[in-house]
């Protein structure tokens, strides 16, 4: 079920940019997973970019980190790199391992493969083994990882001392931080790329979810799960923790102000001691399992505040809830909680209902990139269709709501952005009814009685 | 719903949960679109497969083989301009209307709503020991103007401008958990409109203290412009 895709990282809207480039590249008219597969099966292709409108890829013999090449923005491009070229920690033993580390792990410089002093040996540099330059490799395959020959004629040989994937980026609290390259889970399992829909159907899409940075097929935690996860490649087995090392320094949630007297945003870091449901029901402990079961204890979730029965919000949800203590009511959220002064970053601001809004802010209030106007063509028309340049927020049709765009989330058609209004809130003008017309709703037989069962 | 009587309201929507529990209310603007609060949902992203709307039922656990119960799986929710509180849910399939599932009417744009209408709130959520926890529980309110409404508080707002208000009453009556996202209908013309959707306050059913509630006619362009697109 693993497919050719799985072994490149991917750089949305970027290409690859040699300077010395020539006529190397030739476009092929293919799908990506096609890409993935031709570039796979050549020895010296190491990436190749994906043209989003023309639906063709380009097959390139370098990486971002070879010579004269640089990654540039380019919207019309996504750039798939080979993760053995790329990727800074090493699978398993490392054999795989096509990194530039070329000094070992005690600052020695390696010897050139392809020279035989200061220390002789059998390696020759061929193009299936990537002995290059003087790079820390592992032919064969050694239990310590990727080593090489040294310019110290004293010292034959040391290893280089590139951490595992599981060891390079430590965990800290839950790791909905993490961002480490480990694909693999605790048992061995390949992960499943989170851009794709096989072998196990899901709903996080990474472009529904940019803030969880759920790229290519590494271990994330965008639920709220006790540790990072993924779905695996075997079908048989929906989706698995990954074993990951514990940061040692202290544990603490990363970009979340903790404060007591109000929440912002969500709440994730309110530590109030407010206990009750907005309707006044009493808060279940967290470090109890009645009425209500739960995943959420204290000593799983370190970072979270969870305490007593305090309204927290360890899972990302709208806002500070609880357990409660009523066994027909599992959760409900504690809205009494004052909000603090939210925090949306500065995108300028709109007069009336913003129509004439003409700013640069191009996400929604989620964070979910607009799509460009004109390619929404077969979408409602707008007569003032002048200002819908780019994918820019703007209001065309008067929306009283203020600015919106549509979505490149296909489960959000549009939505509004994150845009506050110049002179504050602006009042609402509601009006009398004139003649008011209903058509077919809003009837019902009132002569019907309730009948027992 | 803590007070009132068992009633009749055939665009109340029952949301369930995966255990097939009810948790929200709802009301039925389309066969397949029904609007509801945010407050019911962990976010606009949640996700709500396993979830349905169930309607054709006044009863808050109706028999399985219930001839009249349409259970319909919630496929999308779709959150509202942000003041509002609103979500609207999309429905795998449209439900079929019959004299027990029915279509509410929406207001006009930003229309206001004279005070002393009589209205009404549905639902089939906690009763706090009222009565009647197994049925569809239905209390009347009357609207009041929010310049009226915000006299009970010396200190703050109660409603804003994009919130509707009922009279406060000397009894025990109103929302509680579970009647969130649900129906304020009020009759115009010898229809039901809806006008309110019930948002969480503090405690269920204060007596001397209004009800308030997100107004609907200020967010009708969003409610139709979803249905729209």
């Amino acid at each position: 079920q693993r497919g050719a895709l799985n072994d490149y990282q991917r750089s949305k809207a970027t290409e690859l940019v040699h300077l010395y480039e020539g006529n190397v590249k030739e476009e092929m008219k293919e799908c990506v997973h096609s890409c993935a597969k031709k570039c796979s099966e050549l020895l010296d292709c190491r990436s190749f970019d994906y043209n989003l409108k023309s639906h063709s890829c380009r097959l390139l013999p370098w990486t971002q980190n070879s010579a004269h090449v640089t990654l540039q923005k380019n919207i019309n491009y996504d750039v798939y790199q080979k993760k053995d070229y790329v990727r800074e920690c090493i699978v398993g033993d490392g054999t795989s391992y096509r990194g530039m580390v070329s000094t070992t792990q005690h600052g020695k410089t390696c010897q050139h493969w392809r020279l035989k002093f200061p220390h002789d040996h059998r390696y020759s540099p061929t193009v299936q083994n990537g002995l290059d330059e003087n790079y820390c490799r592992n032919p064969d395959s050694d239990a310590r990882g990727p080593w090489c020959y040294t310019t110290d004629k004293n010292t034959r040989y040391q290893k280089c001392g590139i951490k595992k994937c599981e060891e390079a980026v430590c965990l800290n609290c839950n790791g909905e931080d993490y961002r480490g390259s480990l694909d693999r889970t605790e048992t061995g399992r390949e992960c499943q790329r989170w851009d794709l829909q096989y072998p196990h159907t899901h709903a996080f899409n990474p472009e529904k979810y940019p803030d969880k940075h759920l790229d290519d097929n590494y271990c994330r935690n965008p639920d709220s799960s006790e540790k990072p996860w993924c779905y695996t490649t075997d079908p048989s087995v929906e989706k698995e923790y990954c074993n990951i090392v514990k940061c040692t320094e202290k544990q603490r949630l990363q970009g979340v102000t903790v404060i007591s007297n109000c929440f912002a945003g969500k709440g994730e870091g309110y530590r109030g001691k407010a206990a009750v449901t907005t309707s006044g029901i009493p808060c279940q402990r967290w470090d109890s399992q009645t009425p209500h079961t739960h995943r959420f204890l204290p000593e799983k979730y370190p970072c979270k505040g969870l305490e007593e029965n305090y309204c927290r919000n360890p899972d990302g949800s709208e806002a500070p809830w609880c357990f409660t203590t009523d066994p027909n009511m599992r959760i409900a959220y504690c809205f009494q909680i004052r909000r603090c002064p939210d925090d949306i970053p500065d995108t300028g601001c709109f007069s009336g209902n913003g129509e004439t809004y003409n700013g640069n802010a191009n996400k929604t209030r989620k964070g979910i990139p607009c799509r460009k106007w004109s390619e929404m063509s077969n979408e409602l028309t707008f007569p003032a269709a002048d200002s819908l340049q780019e994918n820019y927020c703007r209001n065309p049709d008067h929306d009283s709501h203020g600015p919106w765009c549509y979505t490149s989330d296909p489960n959000t058609p549009f939505d509004y952005c994150p845009i506050k209004p110049c002179d504050g809130e602006p009042a609402i003008n509601l009006k009398e009814a004139e003649n008011i017309v209903f058509d077919s709703c809003g009837k019902r037989n009132d002569r019907r009685e309730v009948k027992g069962r | 719903m803590v007070g009132g009587m068992p009633g009749n309201s055939p665009w109340t929507v029952s949301l369930r949960n995966r255990d097939g529990n009810h948790f929200c209310g709802g009301s039925l603007v389309k066969e397949d679109w029904v609007v509801s609060t945010r407050q019911c949902f962990s976010s606009c992203d949640a996700d709500l497969s396993g979830y349905s709307a169930v309607v054709g039922t006044r009863y808050n656990k109706p028999n399985p083989d219930d001839p009249d119960k349409q259970s319909v799986p919630i496929s999308q929710i779709m959150c509202g301009p942000s003041d509002s509180s609103l979500v609207m849910l999309k429905l795998e399939r449209p439900v079929t209307l019959n004299s027990r599932v029915a279509l509410i009417c929406l207001p006009p744009q930003r229309y206001i709503v004279p005070p002393d209408r009589n209205c009404e709130i549905a639902g089939f959520g906690d009763t706090r020991g009222t009565g009647h926890e197994t049925v569809l529980k239905v209390v009347s309110y009357t609207v009041i103007s929010n310049d009226e409404c915000n006299t009970y508080s010396k200190n703050r707002k109660l409603a804003q401008d994009y919130e509707i208000c009922t009279k406060a009453v000397p009894v025990t009556q109103g929302a509680c958990e579970g009647d969130y996202g649900g129906p304020l209908a009020c009759l115009t013309l010898d229809c039901w409109v809806l006008e309110g959707i019930i948002i969480p306050a503090r405690g269920c059913g204060k007596a001397n203290v209004p009800a308030v509630f997100t107004r609907v006619s200020v967010y009708v362009d969003w409610i139709t412009k979803v249905m729209k697109m």
